[in-house]
């Protein structure tokens, strides 16, 4: 495996994201790019994080290779790397070790790390491909804001869709809460637009711990896509550049 | 109240 990317930001950002999720993971290279799903220790959260390989240049893997880490270590090294460093990951055939290099893009500064692999037994899910009733594109900041915001009151948050818009619900000790949106277009900035797409009325209870936990990809993408259909794991998708994606799925509570 | 379900309800164990 050789895989060189323009922004080490990019890695940095992503292993950040996740790392509180989940601990140690196979990030799966192929010549497709470079996938990584793991379930959080209660089996509740997925993360299925795939980096294309039009994501790097140059990519090369020549032989399919999965590169078992923790990402601890991963986050102690990439801690070393600059945001506009240029990253190179290398790894050997069956190897014992994956390096990643960080180049300075303005000096003759470059920085060279191995880290040790692991073996890792991952429980691999087949994710049944849904067309979800509900998909909901709002800005990152604005779902971030909301599950922040209620998770301060409750555990939970029911989340309803109707033709009239999305609503975000919670109760708890003190009182209770909701926000509100109905689908907007924003014409000075696309960015800030709520797009709602329906074909029936969702409701769904949602951990706020976990979609909390997810927000911390906020920062990878303006845009966040949440899709939903009744009885089925929500989908919480932060698109990047070149159709790679970091995605979390999160299983619903359900009523006695 | 309501229990949280575990994702392997809705996902293939492969």
């Amino acid at each position: 495996l050789e895989a060189r990317l323009e922004q080490a930001a990019m890695l940095k950002r992503v292993v950040d994201a996740i790392k509180d999720l989940v601990q140690d993971c196979n990030f799966d290279c192929n010549d497709s790019g470079i996938a990584l799903q793991a379930m959080d220790n209660s089996h509740v959260a997925l993360v299925s994080m795939m980096l294309k390989s039009e994501s790097f240049s140059p990519f090369r893997c020549d032989r399919n290779i999965a590169l078992g880490i923790n990402l601890t270590s991963l986050t102690k090294v990439l801690r070393a790397a600059q945001g506009d460093d240029i990253l190179t990951l290398k790894a050997e055939d069956a190897p014992d070790v994956v390096n990643l290099t960080f180049e300075s893009p303005e000096s003759d500064r470059l920085s060279e790390y191995d880290i040790k692999l692991m073996d890792i037994d991952q429980e691999h899910l087949g994710i049944p491909d849904t067309e979800y009733a509900a998909t909901i594109t709002l800005p990152s900041s604005e779902f971030s804001r909301i599950t922040r915001d209620l998770s301060a009151l409750s555990e939970s948050v029911a989340i309803e869709c109707t033709k009239e818009g999305v609503k975000f619900t919670c109760t708890g000790d003190i009182g209770n809460g909701s926000v509100s949106l109905r689908q907007h277009t924003n014409v000075e900035n696309d960015a800030k637009s709520v797009d709602i797409s329906l074909t029936e009325p969702v409701a769904l209870t949602f951990s706020l711990k976990y979609l909390v936990n997810f927000c911390k990809a906020a920062g990878l993408s303006d845009r966040v896509r949440l899709c939903l259909s009744n009885e089925v794991p929500l989908l919480v998708e932060y698109g990047l550049s070149n159709n790679s994606y970091l995605r979390f799925y999160l299983a619903p509570k359900i009523g006695d | 109240t309501s229990h949280q379900v575990k994702l392997l309800a809705f996902f293939n164990d492969r």
